[in-house]
């Protein structure tokens, strides 16, 4: 699964998600990467795209779960409601990753994986690219 | 505290068991090069002044074009040896979204994802009645053959020998490792 949480000059938000699926899966299987609010989520406070076990994503409406912890509550960072799907999603047995992105220009890419394929951009053009875990 | 940098696009390109023993140098680089590409292409949308929609759109389908990643071109095959894409956009500004599912014509799923959030009243179309949907937008139809790729045929393959019920997350054992094990009893 690839996915990309961008916010322009005019303060919008976006995102996407595309995937080929599992391996060997069936009967017209589908995850989470083209429901919207499991895998993939924008509004105007926040951006999130998801990777990971498909199911629990879809379970959990992980996506909109980021988007909704920060309209709920303002106390609540952008990193720690990532990071509070991604634990929920573990404490259930799934595995994966997200990338958020909010509209204030800060990031988080949480997962519960050995790696996950990840990079960023900087609004002057910095690029940082990682694989593993830190 | 240090103040965190103001990041305007972030990328995955999948998670899953990677690790670093498991991976040559050469290949890790190949993959560093695809992201940075990535970055790179969705950045040059946003600096002249493009959408985040746009930018979006523009850093996927270089990783969907790649043969590295789960998405288009590498994507994993099913069951019956097929390749089944999905994919979703969402603009943040309108809350519009666009989604498709079980394609497997259309080269990058992400731009019928794009065209069904804009030049629809819908949300998500699935099959063939989303690659016909696609096809009339313009969005680039290929044969299914394009998407085979040796690596995921092997995975598949791997699977069916092992498990045929068994399914297998994008980077659960597939092409970052080195050589296959020689020993796969675990537990």
């Amino acid at each position: 699964t690839v996915g990309c949480v961008a916010l322009d000059s005019y303060g919008n938000l976006a995102a996407g998600t595309s995937t080929g699926g599992m391996t060997n899966k069936k009967y017209g299987r589908v995850g989470d990467s083209p429901i919207i609010g499991a895998g993939n989520y924008a509004n105007k406070q926040v951006a999130v795209s998801c990777t990971g076990w498909g199911e629990f994503y879809i379970r959990t409406v992980a996506a909109y779960d980021v988007a909704a912890q920060l309209s709920y509550s303002s106390a609540i960072s952008t990193e720690a409601a990532a990071k509070a799907v991604i634990e929920k999603i573990g404490a259930l047995g799934g595995d994966g990753g997200m990338i958020v992105l909010d509209h204030n220009g800060q990031v988080a890419m949480p997962f519960n994986t050995e790696g996950m394929y990840r990079g960023t951009i900087t609004k002057e053009g910095k690029i940082d690219v990682r694989i593993y875990k830190d | 505290q240090m103040k965190q940098p103001t990041y305007v696009l972030a990328i995955h390109g999948g998670a899953g068991t990677i690790l670093k023993k498991n991976m040559s140098d050469a290949l890790e680089q190949a993959y560093r090069v695809v992201l940075e590409q990535s970055l790179h292409e969705g950045y040059q949308v946003l600096k002249g002044g493009g959408t985040s929609v746009d930018a979006v759109a523009a850093a996927i389908r270089v990783m969907e074009d790649s043969p590295l990643f789960n998405a288009g071109k590498g994507a994993v095959f099913n069951h019956k040896g097929e390749n089944e894409l999905d994919a979703s956009i969402m603009d943040g500004k309108t809350l519009l979204a666009g989604a498709v599912a079980g394609v497997q014509t259309i080269r990058n799923p992400i731009m019928a994802a794009k065209a069904v959030m804009e030049q629809s009243e819908h949300v998500m179309m699935v099959g063939r009645g989303a690659e016909e949907f696609a096809a009339t937008k313009g969005v680039e139809i290929v044969d299914p053959s394009y998407f085979w790729t040796q690596p995921r045929w092997d995975a598949l393959q791997r699977i069916l020998k092992r498990d045929a019920e068994k399914t297998e997350l994008d980077h659960g054992a597939p092409q970052t490792q080195l050589a296959k094990p020689n020993d796969e009893k675990f537990g």
